[in-house]
């Protein structure tokens, strides 16, 4: 019967792009926030 | 009527060879930048603590919902990522202010009747990297043309 | 071969003088302020000094990371660490080279001349993958994907990002990086294959080459990717039960398409032949996934309204979206002068009694007939068909798409071919069942019209079966095979319900009963 694809971790009712956040064929869940590079003011990359 | 194929020798080894990879599969933090506190490390947790991500919580309103002490912690510890970004929009919102020059976050006392060269009296903090934790500065004047 | 003496030393200096620059805590700036002190070391130490130099340089440098995560995931193996490996020590060979290389790439010659820049990518590009398929080679089961992952990820990610110098040659950096996947495609290098789909399906790589590349230029390249993991995977899914490296494989696969299914429906609607043709024949729902994308501005009738007017929707009139090349559907050959003329004149009929032997294929242990030319075959003589009855200001119903050489050809199948050779024609219709256009409609008519006029209950039950197989699997379903089951079971011209099959088990009995509730 194939799989049950609303059980793979895609968030398939969002009404934005799923892509974006997409965090790879192994993940079972969305990138979070802190997964995602994000082009912060050079400032704040204190290393 | 397609039923079960003998795989033929080439096809034998490409099972063989994707076999010993399927026992190294990539890792979550394999396909993102190198974090420099708090790499990406899935862990499995009892199943009634949450699985999926809290809806919402890529917004500026959920961080805003965050204690001043988390979103610091968001800032310092997860730099570079879109929940830094996030973290400081949360901290602005919440009349923080970062100090380009001193590296530091600021909060007025009160918003100043006019805005001029005068210094503004504040809560002033940095990240003491010696003793790895949040400090006040004391005593400190704040020259406002670095304000961000 | 051949590298000048000490080269191999001299390299290792100048990486560990490098890793040196990045480990001290530095903000981007200060980063390139020291590389260009860097560079001028590499000038005096010659590296620069040739482009064979920096090929020798890049070499050794790639193959000096390799080596060192080789060498960590040894010794983590020898002493297993206790908290489990750190994999952050992984990447910081690969990890600062490609700082190095990016930085290079950036600043060679002045901005606006991007070929020495494209010249120096697809140098260590094709070093990464000359590494990989010769460590692939050497290694054997003992390869480790990790080095060429991080490589080739982390250079994606820094030629990915949005700078002046780099957005001027985006479409070239994404081609080298699409041309270096396919060389080290699964079917070439199964040992990485798993890392292969982490890059291809990365988000950044997914929304270069699905979204931020104008005019969806990016969408060719990435359609024969996706055709290379299909083919590398074809042998391994005719089993129903996959083994785990090939479940996981597959799953991960099916999330991508989810994916593209959901934010770039189009993608799959243009590229949906080629990918049907490569997805092996029963893997059910990878293809209803694959044919149930619509065009996003597209509000499709729900199957199941009561006395649905198929044939009065709009769009039902318009060709499909589709990026296919109906001339090459079919290679030139005596067979394909012998079918045009067939469609022309009707005549001789000996190009249907030869057709069978046309489509067989002897010397395959695996298939009996070639699936490709079947599908092919099918599209091509079902586009003429449409173009004719269109030519005459007709559409497609039970009496127009009837009594022509288009649908002799079609019923020869029904009549001259064995279950498995009916099987894939069949599939190859259904495949064509998809959002409402003009494809979906005429081939719907027919699948009904070979129903209604089979010489035989068998040729009935077959289509009954294709059409269940691909209806009782998980969502999702194509809107054409929807109704084009329904038509059969509600019409009562085909007398559906008449058949012995349809009640050959209770289950299934049950099934078309629910079915015929929910649409009556």
């Amino acid at each position: 019967l194939g799989q049950d694809l609303t059980a793979l971790g895609l968030n398939l009712n969002s009404p934005d792009n799923i892509y974006l956040s997409f965090a790879g064929p192994w993940a079972d869940s969305a990138c979070r926030p802190q997964d995602m590079d994000h082009n912060v003011p050079p400032e704040y990359l204190i290393n | 009527p397609l039923g079960p194929l003998p795989l033929n020798t080439d096809h034998q080894s490409q099972f063989t060879m994707m076999e010993a990879a399927f026992y190294h599969m990539p890792h979550a933090s394999d396909s993102e930048r190198m974090r420099v506190y708090l790499p990406k490390n899935i862990c499995q947790t009892p199943a009634y603590y949450n699985q999926v991500l809290l809806p919402h919580s890529d917004t500026v309103e959920f961080f805003q919902r965050l204690s001043t002490e988390t979103l610091f912690f968001v800032f310092y510890y997860m730099e570079g990522t879109k929940a830094q970004y996030l973290a400081a929009k949360a901290l602005k919102k919440q009349s923080w202010r970062f100090h380009t020059k001193y590296m530091m976050w600021f909060q007025r006392h009160e918003e100043p009747k006019v805005i001029n060269e005068e210094y503004e009296q504040g809560t002033y903090i940095y990240f003491d990297y010696e003793k790895w934790g949040q400090r006040k500065k004391e005593g400190f004047t704040f020259e406002y043309k670095y304000l961000e | 071969y051949n590298d000048p003496p000490g080269l191999q030393e001299k390299t290792e200096d100048l990486l560990r003088q490098w890793r040196n620059v990045l480990l001290s805590p530095l903000t981007e700036r200060e980063i390139t302020q020291n590389f260009n002190i860097y560079m001028h070391r590499m000038n005096i130490n010659g590296i620069l000094k040739s482009d064979d130099m920096i090929t020798r340089f890049f070499r050794i440098s790639a193959q000096r990371c390799i080596d060192d995560v080789y060498q960590l995931l040894a010794e983590d193996r020898l002493n297993p660490p206790v908290a489990g490996p750190k994999r952050k020590k992984y990447y910081m060979a690969c990890d600062s080279f490609i700082k190095l290389v990016s930085l290079l790439i950036k600043n060679t010659a002045e901005a606006s001349n991007p070929t020495p820049k494209l010249n120096l990518l697809n140098k260590i590009l094709g070093i990464i993958a000359g590494c990989l398929l010769q460590d692939h080679e050497e290694h054997g089961t003992n390869f480790q994907q990790l080095p060429y992952h991080r490589l080739m990820l982390i250079l994606f990610l820094d030629m990915n990002t949005s700078e002046p110098v780099l957005e001027s040659m985006n479409y070239q950096i994404l081609t080298a990086f699409c041309h270096t996947l396919r060389i080290v495609r699964p079917s070439v290098a199964p040992g990485f294959c798993y890392a292969w789909l982490e890059v291809v399906a990365h988000r950044a790589f997914l929304n270069r080459v699905m979204a931020l590349t104008p005019q969806q230029k990016g969408w060719g390249m990435y359609s024969t990717l996706l055709i290379d993991l299909f083919k590398f995977l074809d042998p391994f899914l005719r089993n129903t039960e996959l083994a785990a490296p090939v479940m996981t494989l597959y799953k991960g696969t099916l999330k991508v398409l989810l994916v593209l299914l959901h934010d770039f429906p189009e993608f799959l609607c243009d590229y949906h032949y080629g990918f049907c043709d490569a997805i092996p024949p029963n893997c059910i729902q990878m293809r209803n996934l694959i044919l149930s994308a619509f065009p996003r501005n597209m509000r499709l009738p729900d199957p199941f309204t009561p006395n649905l007017k198929v044939d009065l929707l709009v769009e039902i009139n318009s060709p499909p979206r589709a990026v296919i090349n109906y001339g090459t559907l079919i290679p030139p050959s005596q067979f394909k002068k012998d079918l045009d003329a067939y469609l022309a004149a009707r005549t001789p009929v000996t190009f249907l009694t030869e057709l069978r032997s046309n489509i067989q294929v002897v010397n395959d242990p695996a298939r009996r007939y070639n699936c490709q030319l079947i599908n092919g075959l099918v599209l091509y003589v079902g586009t003429q068909a449409i173009a004719q009855i269109k030519a005459k200001g007709q559409t497609p119903n039970m009496s127009t798409i009837a009594h022509s050489a288009h649908m002799d050809i079609f019923q020869n199948f029904t009549v001259d071919f064995d279950y498995e050779g009916r099987y894939l024609f069949l599939n190859a219709i259904a495949n064509q069942l998809r959002y409402p256009n003009s494809h979906t409609h005429y081939f719907s008519c027919c699948l009904l019209y070979l129903f209604a006029e089979a010489n035989s209950e068998a040729v009935q039950e077959q289509i009954t079966r294709m059409l269940l197989e691909r209806l009782i699997v998980n969502r999702p379903h194509p809107w054409g095979l929807l109704i084009t089951f329904i038509e059969l079971i509600k019409n009562p011209a085909y007398k559906f319900w008449s058949h012995e099959f349809v009640h050959c088990a209770p289950e299934i009995e049950k099934l078309f009963a629910s079915v015929a509730r929910s649409c009556i």
